[in-house]
């Protein structure tokens, strides 16, 4: 465990804290992609089936059940609990034109056919992409509630840190996973745009509003 | 060495 990689968890942990507080607070999901969050439960499904399987720390599992757990009660919050606010018609990404490409990608390019590592490739293929429909609704509606913005920002940040940790590895473990880098670049560039806002309107304390 | 080190991380 590095700096970097723990920074990049906790940035992580409170995204996804604040998306459920926002939606919870305001007992509204409006704005937010429940596509994107559809993405990320499976991400983290077919990436920490090894949860049962390997033990690694209490850290990496408690952080795993965390993220199930939290991702799945998104999932109620927005469809179920405060589903009439789902923004359906906004949210009208097709992801499985993300799906059915990360699937191939997964089964073409890994490090090793077995079922666990294809899972987890395609959970690392899958990641790069699930923030698209989240992207595509806020350009769609053409604004974002500034708690949505934090929680986009913190999202970001946590692949931007995971690079670090990346290069702080490959220094000093000469450890690295090209997979994982790949994904993590795709990852971050998509989000650089959504910065650049966030940084020059959001933190001056603008709203978010996207160039019409 | 890379593969298991690999699942360390989340």
């Amino acid at each position: 465990m590095n700096i970097f990689r723990l920074a990049g968890d906790l940035s992580h942990l409170l995204a996804i804290i604040i998306l459920l507080l926002k939606i919870w607070k305001t007992r509204s999901c409006a704005g937010i992609s429940g596509k994107s969050q559809v993405l990320f439960a499976i991400v983290y499904l077919t990436r920490y089936l090894d949860l049962f399987t390997t033990y690694i720390s209490l850290y990496n599992s408690i952080m795993k059940i965390v993220f199930i757990a939290a991702s799945g009660a998104t999932l109620y919050l927005m469809y179920v609990k405060f589903k009439a606010t789902y923004d359906h018609n906004h949210d009208s990404f097709r992801i499985e034109f993300l799906l059915i490409p990360c699937v191939i990608l997964a089964l073409i390019i890994n490090h090793d056919f077995t079922v666990m590592e294809i899972l987890w490739t395609f959970s690392i293929y899958l990641e790069s992409v699930a923030i698209l429909p989240q992207l595509f609704l806020v350009s769609k509606t053409g604004e974002a509630e500034s708690i949505t913005s934090h929680y986009l920002f913190a999202l970001g940040s946590y692949r931007a840190l995971y690079l670090l940790n990346w290069i702080y590895r490959y220094m000093a473990e000469s450890h690295y996973d090209l997979i994982a880098i790949f994904a993590g670049v795709v990852q971050t560039i998509l989000y650089c745009d959504f910065f650049y806002l966030y940084i020059t309107k959001v933190l001056k304390g603008k709203k978010l509003q996207l160039p019409a | 060495r890379i593969e298991e080190d690999k699942k360390d991380e989340l």
